[in-house]
């Protein structure tokens, strides 16, 4: 970075140049640097200290991973997001990952409008191995998690995740499907359900605020999955959305293969930014 | 509303008949926060603010306009110009088959496109368009595609699973020899820097040269699109940009990131999920959008 020196204006103007690049917004950028200039104190600091100190404002800003546990039985996630982030694909990966837990694991077709996306599901569901709950191309969503929870309780799964749509969080009419699903889900137990995912791409810029605002308006958010993390973007969007409804990252897609999803790590990620 | 924002500005330095370095600068560090929030990359702010700064400075304010008015007409007629100025699909014209190639980062909307298109150059032009199916790794593509192809009547070549350049010259090959004089070619999302994928596409432009390649990219795009749009053009010199879920609230900064890194025009925008959400691009309403 830059050796040791004071912490002039134009070493600031670097490191949020350097910060902005990750898409970390202005505001949180500001907050960091903020941070770091009384920490300085207007004294000589290295570049170690200084990247130590930003790491720790980042982490700050960001609530820890929790640790995975059953909610239920079966445990139901329901995956949700816009179009083309990544969800479909993250639930092979995560039924892979119960899976080879031991765990037996559902999984629910409820992206009953795109073309080819039951399909897609299907493939994901004979190579992991895993039981698929599917209705035609047109049938109403709702019905289809309505009948997947039915059906990997009678089973005695202990995992059901719930595949959705992709769908822009400005349109009406898609977020009150979304709203409709979680009602009828809700008719088995009003718990339902036990994880609500939402799905960012990583390449996302500041839109993931009001994704983060539109989703969570209509079912309470309880972590994040930021996909494409393998590919040069940081996915610094979604520091304001941890920060502002408290929701933490908890798994993170490296690619589109079964083994690329890992949980989150807050320190590991933070450092990355940094490096 | 970005107007009153520049006007705030210009009422306290009273009296400014004249863009002054001092007012132009306030200015411009007003329009630099518009442009990042926006999600226009960094470096391509930086490079419009100098651009403009030195544009502004001096320039005459009209008896009808105020300083501030000027500034933001400055700043408008500047992003427009750097979005390519005036709307212009490309002329698709050339012995047949017209060949057209998709490319772009995962989930951008590739797939979904081809069928707009498609369907658009169908209408407007009386093409006899065919779809060739290159995406052979992401679970049932080939599916979708074909399915969207169903919806529109309009037909799909694959091979399933096989080997994405000889797909592409089997589809080129099954276009000459079945009356079609317009092949859109879809290919899978990649990552700019998987160089085994990045040279898959460069041997499929070889083996079948396509007239146009569309690279596609979501409007949601934040910093990375400079460097994303860069590396495939860099390796790859794709002819135009399809702008994808402009029906969403992004304020698409990343147009600008593209253009300028890249030069190359955007043709299209996506908005909606339906075949018929593509719309021709236009700059002026792209800077109204990402200027908020
Ligand atoms: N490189 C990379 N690609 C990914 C990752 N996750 C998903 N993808 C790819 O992104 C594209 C879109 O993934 P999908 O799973 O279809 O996304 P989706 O959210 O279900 O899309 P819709 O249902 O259409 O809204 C596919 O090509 C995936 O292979 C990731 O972590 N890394
Ligand atoms: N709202 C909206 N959705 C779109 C638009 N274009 C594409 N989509 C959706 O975005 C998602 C991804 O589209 P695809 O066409 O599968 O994207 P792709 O680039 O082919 O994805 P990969 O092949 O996995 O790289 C799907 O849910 C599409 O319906 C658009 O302009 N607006
Ligand atoms: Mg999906
Ligand atoms: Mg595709």
């Amino acid at each position: 970075a830059f050796g040791k020196g004071k912490l002039t204006e134009q070493v600031i103007e670097n490191i949020e140049e350097k910060l902005l690049a990750a898409d970390i917004s202005m505001e949180v950028a500001s907050h960091i640097m903020d941070e770091v200039r009384v920490k300085a104190k207007g004294e000589e600091i290295d570049s170690m200290q200084l990247l130590a100190w930003m790491a720790e404002s980042t982490r700050n800003l960001m609530p820890v991973t929790p640790v995975w546990t059953a909610k239920g039985k079966p445990h139901v996630i329901l995956m949700i997001g816009v179009n083309g982030a990544g969800k479909t694909t993250t639930i092979g990966k995560l039924a892979h990952h119960y899976k080879a837990k031991g765990l037996s694991v559902m999984v629910a077709a409820g992206d009953t409008f795109r073309a080819g996306a039951i399909a897609q599901l299907e493939k994901w569901a004979q190579r992991v191995e895993v039981d698929i709950i599917k209705h035609q191309e047109g049938a109403d969503a709702a019905s289809v998690a309505f009948d997947a929870y039915a059906a990997a309780k009678a089973r005695n799964l202990d995992i059901l995740i719930i595949d959705t749509a992709g769908r822009l969080h400005n349109k009406g009419h898609l977020m009150e499907e979304l709203r409709k699903l979680v009602r009828v889900l809700r008719k088995h137990d009003e718990v339902l359900p036990h994880e609500c995912l939402l799905v960012v791409d990583g390449n996302t810029g500041q839109n993931a605020i009001q994704q983060g605002q539109g989703f969570n308006a209509i079912v309470k958010l309880d972590g994040l999955v930021v996909t494409k993390l393998d590919g040069t973007a940081k996915g610094g969007s979604i520091i304001p959305l941890c920060r502002e409804f408290g929701i933490p990252v908890c798994w993170v897609g490296v690619g589109e293969d079964l083994d690329d999803l890992i949980r989150f790590d807050r320190d590991e990620y933070v450092q990355g930014l940094f490096l | 509303q970005l107007s009153d924002k520049l006007e705030g500005i210009f009422k306290r330095l009273r009296g400014q008949s004249q863009l002054t370095e001092e007012n132009v600068s306030e200015t411009l560090r007003e329009i630099r926060v518009v442009l990042l929030s926006a999600d226009v990359n960094f470096k391509t702010t930086k490079e419009f603010i100098n651009a403009v700064k030195e544009k502004a400075i001096g320039a005459e304010v009209l008896t009808s306009l105020s300083p501030g008015q000027v500034m933001v007409k400055v700043i408008h007629d500047e992003l427009v110009a750097l979005l390519g100025g005036q709307a212009e699909e490309p002329a698709f014209q050339g012995s047949p088959p017209f060949q057209i190639l998709m490319m772009g980062l995962q989930g951008s909307g590739k797939t979904t496109a081809c069928g707009k298109l498609a369907l658009h150059l169908r209408n407007t032009r009386k093409k006899n368009p065919l779809l060739v199916a290159c995406d052979v790794y992401r679970p049932a593509a080939i599916d979708q595609l074909k399915t969207i192809g169903k919806s529109l009547g309009i037909p799909v070549y694959d091979e399933g699973l096989g080997d994405p350049v000889k797909i592409s010259e089997n589809g080129r090959k099954f276009a000459r020899d079945n009356g079609h004089d317009l092949v859109i070619y879809d290919t899978a999302g990649r990552l700019q820097m998987d160089d085994e994928l990045m040279r898959e596409l460069e041997r499929i432009i070889e083996s079948v040269k396509p007239q146009e390649k569309f690279f596609v990219a979501d409007a949601m795009t934040g910093q990375e699109a400079v460097n994303v749009a860069k590396t495939f053009n860099d390796r790859l010199d794709f002819t135009g940009v399809i702008l994808t879920k402009m029906d969403g609230d992004a304020r698409g900064g990343a147009a600008l990131s593209i253009k300028s890194i890249t030069g190359k025009p955007i043709r299209y925008v996506g908005t909606g999920e339906k075949p018929d959400a593509l719309e021709v691009f236009y700059p002026d309403r792209m800077v109204s959008r990402i200027l908020g």
